[in-house]
């Protein structure tokens, strides 16, 4: 499996379906939803994405896969993009 | 709450069901997706028609896997459904490998995902407030369910507020006419029906007809509730207690509620003021845990009911309550004592209720209504659109 910057552990399978999760409901660019095409990513990029899910999940922003964020990643939900738009900051009206 | 970018320019929407589930009644998915949509429409002037076939604003599918859009649905649990923004076409997908459910905890609930994906379909995006609809996590079968100010917000900001007043519990200004069509979805609540008393029924002052019965409430249409009831009182009115004695709306806009010794006052539905407050502070005169109160169509008098009494309250005279009162509910021919709930409905009789039974009482002639089928009548069949209760005179004649 393609090993992924930000980490110094090759990510198990596991890991890349929380990186198709990100990606999905857009916290990570789409590209990494493609599992066949490896994609390098900077540990800054993927804490951010982890955080920002948390954010929004109203959960604690650690940036790391903790159980609790682990856990809510698991429920089921609807299939459209918290983020619409990659990359667009989330403007609080 | 987060708005996508686009909305409908047009507020009278269309839709249709082109793929039903494979495990659901037509009938009951049909009145759960109207339900999902008038959710909705409370707050705002949208209205939705369903079509049986052409051209639409928002087509429904229930659909398993990949499904012709480029994104896949995933068997039980993970996604459920997703819906395009009005820009993309408006039109929701739900993912037909789901066990949906209606009015049950087991499986997936069919009128809260859908409402929340009907959402998308109207320009919402995802919310980050957890108790919002438009968050996108499914937290299980709420029978309470009702929307969040958040979503309340996002939906107001793109289509405003409703403007026409849906006159609830609308009889046609003859009451003699049994109960008009109605344009509003109106279900029949089978819990209600299986025992139609309640604590208090009261107009608010945008004309809408509620009634309280221990910690829920109902709206009223013209045929019987609406749909997407019963509610938690303390989620609409926030501060008020649950197993109400009485409420009225005075013409000064406010809503007074009355429990035990004590009373609220409301402006719409936000509490005005330092309450609860004494009854005998603010209603001088008037005793408390008290049957029913109403505004008299007669002369806007505030009358109070309490076992086999009355008492007028008339806020501009000193002492509200003259030394005569109180007198016997007799006075108030055909009308029996102890009675739990009294009304002046927005056709302008005055109504109480008792048990399963209520009667309308003549103004000019002091006394109950005489009318064909005669007094009491059902209150279920009448008022709560209950299709299996007696439409005809309920009981031997009141005194």
């Amino acid at each position: 499996a393609p090993t992924f910057g930000g980490t110094d552990k090759a990510m198990s399978n596991y890991d890349i379906d929380f990186q198709m999760y990100l990606a999905q409901y857009g916290y990570l660019s789409p590209s990494v939803k493609n599992p066949s095409s490896g994609h390098i990513m900077d540990e800054s990029s993927w804490r951010r994405a982890i955080a920002e899910f948390q954010s929004f999940a109203g959960l604690n922003t650690t940036g790391e896969l903790d159980d609790e964020t682990i856990n809510v990643m698991s429920l089921p939900r609807c299939g459209v993009r918290d983020k619409v738009g990659f990359g667009e900051s989330r403007a609080k009206r | 709450y987060a708005l996508q970018g686009s909305r409908w320019r047009v507020k009278n929407l269309t839709y249709k069901i082109s793929k039903y589930p494979s495990r659901l009644n037509r009938a009951e998915v049909d009145a759960e997706l109207a339900k999902a949509f008038s959710v909705w429409a409370d707050y705002t002037d949208l209205t939705f028609t369903q079509k049986g076939k052409g051209q639409v604003h928002i087509e429904i599918r229930f659909e398993k896997g990949e499904h012709g859009d480029g994104d896949p649905f995933d068997g039980p649990g993970g996604t459920l459904a997703h819906a395009y923004f009005p820009v993309y076409g408006g039109d929701a997908h739900f993912d037909d490998a789901e066990v949906w459910s209606i009015n049950s905890k087991r499986g997936t609930n069919l009128f809260q995902v859908a409402a929340h994906e009907f959402g998308h379909s109207l320009g919402l995006s995802h919310s980050d407030v957890r108790s919002a609809l438009m968050a996108p996590f499914y937290r299980g079968y709420d029978p309470a369910f009702q929307l969040d100010q958040d979503d309340i917000q996002g939906i107001q900001a793109l289509y405003g507020h409703k403007s026409q007043i849906d006159i609830g519990g609308g009889f046609s200004q003859n009451p003699k006419i049994p109960r008009a069509t109605t344009q509003q979805p109106a279900s029949e609540d089978p819990a209600l029906c299986s025992d139609p008393s309640f604590d208090t029924i009261f107009n608010s002052a945008d004309g809408a007809t509620f009634i309280f019965k221990g910690e829920h409430y109902w709206k009223l249409t013209e045929n019987g509730v609406a749909a997407g009831y019963p509610r938690l009182i303390s989620r609409a009115w926030p501060g008020l207690p649950g197993n109400i004695d009485a409420a009225f709306t005075y013409k000064n806009g406010k809503t007074y509620f009355f429990k035990g010794s004590k009373y609220w006052r409301y402006n719409g539905q936000k509490v005005d003021g330092d309450y609860p407050k004494d009854i005998s502070e603010g209603f001088t005169g008037i005793p408390d845990n008290i049957d029913a109160a109403l505004v008299w169509s007669g002369n806007g008098k505030i009358y109070f009911y309490k076992g086999s009494k009355f008492w007028r309250f008339d806020p501009a005279q000193r002492p509200p309550v003259k030394s005569t009162y109180p007198k016997p509910l007799s006075n108030w021919e055909g009308i029996p004592d102890n009675v739990d709930a009294a009304l002046q409905y927005t056709n302008g009789y005055t109504y109480f209720f008792k048990g399963g039974t209520y009667w309308r009482f003549n103004d000019r002639t002091f006394s109950v209504d005489t009318d064909d089928p005669a007094f009491p009548r059902s209150t279920g069949y009448w008022w709560l659109g209950c299709s299996s209760a007696p439409r005809g005179t309920v009981g031997g004649n009141a005194r």
